[in-house]
């Protein structure tokens, strides 16, 4: 079992969107996969196709209280994977939860027990390096990073990187799973460009398939509906398939 | 003289963009601007052309000794605005800042002074609700809403509206002053219905001048300079001086 954390803290590069493509093709594959919604807008919620306003409880419950575990807070969706929401409360909570004691173990307590009755487990964290991120990365194995082809999200890796190495505080064998190249247009030659250079610097940890600029991937959110089910021969369905594929074939499954 | 806050905690929307695009065209303008980087990613910084390494002071010191003023960290830039930049410190400082007293009041108090030195302030904020923002909305006349025409950014409106109504406990006046469509594709049609959505619901507020998706305004930070001097004939460019030519009659400047 295997738990990955979604993150890079420049905004809009697609954590979201890899959490949702990913996490339904791992499900569409046969496996049991949990997605977690650690990001106050509730994107991965919506996208889902659940209204964070009509739900019970929510992963900041889960952070709330971790001793109580996690399973109280799973929710099934339509597509496969099951899903720990969020909802607004999380918005205040991270300066709340900022003075607990093991702030930083909170969500990686609460997931003890839970994480064995999946294959895999998705974090998806909000644009950031404050505590819920490395809540994330304390309760991963690996992370995953999608990251744009542009200036802002190529400038940010040093950063994250410097995090991880913190957050080895208190999870030591933590490192980069892979980094996957996103919204990438192939008439734009800057992002070739920036694409060179990521793979250049982070060699095999790169995947092979990179995720093209896909119209489809900005109406899916709008439908609630995952990509595979939303547009399932379109360019971007298409790339979360060979990317799970390529994923799967790292982790040694199938 | 006025102090604008770019605020808008959905990620990748436009807000360091926006805050270079429209400071250098109100410096050219022949206006006195000050621009301001509260992201710990120093985007803003670099955007600028400038090494956050090679600093010897940041915004990170101005909220760490508030009555010590903000006059000490500005530099100027090449391009006419001048720059309280952000370095690497800025990353850790949320937590350790949210101990202080008077906490969301640090940035106000810093340009008590600094403030009437110039026409125009505007402050980049990073891609959250979180303290760093709520800095930047205390210290704001108004905010600046860049919004990319896409289902997330859009569904963000209430949070950051019930933020702002927060805020109004510590800046009573405290309002959207405007809203910028951003980085609209004319041959996506998601855009289009996102934008009629955004001008049907807050009118008069989004402004009309539009800014395309243009690659130019992908290029330009690798180049470390802002739109008008990178590429000042292009699709991007244009927009940023029509957008500012429209800001100022709002203001009634000129
Ligand atoms: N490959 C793609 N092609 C086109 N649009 C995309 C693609 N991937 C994501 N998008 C769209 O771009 C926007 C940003 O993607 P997404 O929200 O997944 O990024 P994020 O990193 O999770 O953002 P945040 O930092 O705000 O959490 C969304 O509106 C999404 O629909
Ligand atoms: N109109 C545009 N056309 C094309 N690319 C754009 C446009 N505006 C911004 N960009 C690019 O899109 C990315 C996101 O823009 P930017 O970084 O300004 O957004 P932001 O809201 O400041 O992001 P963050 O939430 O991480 O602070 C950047 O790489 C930028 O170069
Ligand atoms: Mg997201
Ligand atoms: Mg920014």
């Amino acid at each position: 079992m295997t738990v990955l954390a979604l993150t890079m803290q420049k905004g809009g590069v697609g954590k979201t969107t890899t959490t949702l493509g990913v996490g339904t093709e791992l499900a569409q594959a046969g496996l049991r996969v949990l997605l977690i919604d650690l990001d106050p807008q509730s994107n991965l919620t919506m996208a889902l196709g659940i209204n964070p306003e009509e739900l019970q409880h929510s992963v900041y419950e889960v952070l709330l209280n971790p001793t109580a575990g996690a399973d109280f807070a799973i929710v099934p969706t339509a597509y496969g994977p099951d899903l720990i929401p969020a909802t607004l409360e999380l918005a205040g909570a991270e300066l709340t939860l900022a003075g607990r004691f093991g702030r930083e173990l909170l969500l990686r307590t609460a997931l003890t027990e839970t994480r064995y009755n999946y294959d895999f487990v998705l974090i998806d964290s909000p644009p950031s390096l404050g505590l819920f991120t490395v809540n994330a990365m304390v309760a991963a194995d690996e992370i995953l990073v999608p990251l744009q082809a542009h200036v802002f999200a190529r400038k940010a890796m040093p950063q994250l990187e410097s995090t991880i190495a913190l957050v080895r505080q208190s999870n030591p064998l933590l490192q980069i799973g892979g980094i996957v190249v996103t919204m990438v247009d192939r008439r734009t030659s800057v992002n070739q460009l920036i694409e060179e250079s990521i793979r250049e610097t982070y060699g095999d940890l790169v995947y092979a398939t990179v995720i093209p600029f896909n119209v489809r991937l900005v109406e899916a959110p709008a439908a609630g509906q995952p990509i595979s089910r939303y547009a399932p021969d379109s360019a971007g369905a298409r790339a979360y398939r060979d990317l799970t594929q390529e994923l799967l074939q790292r982790y040694g499954i199938k």
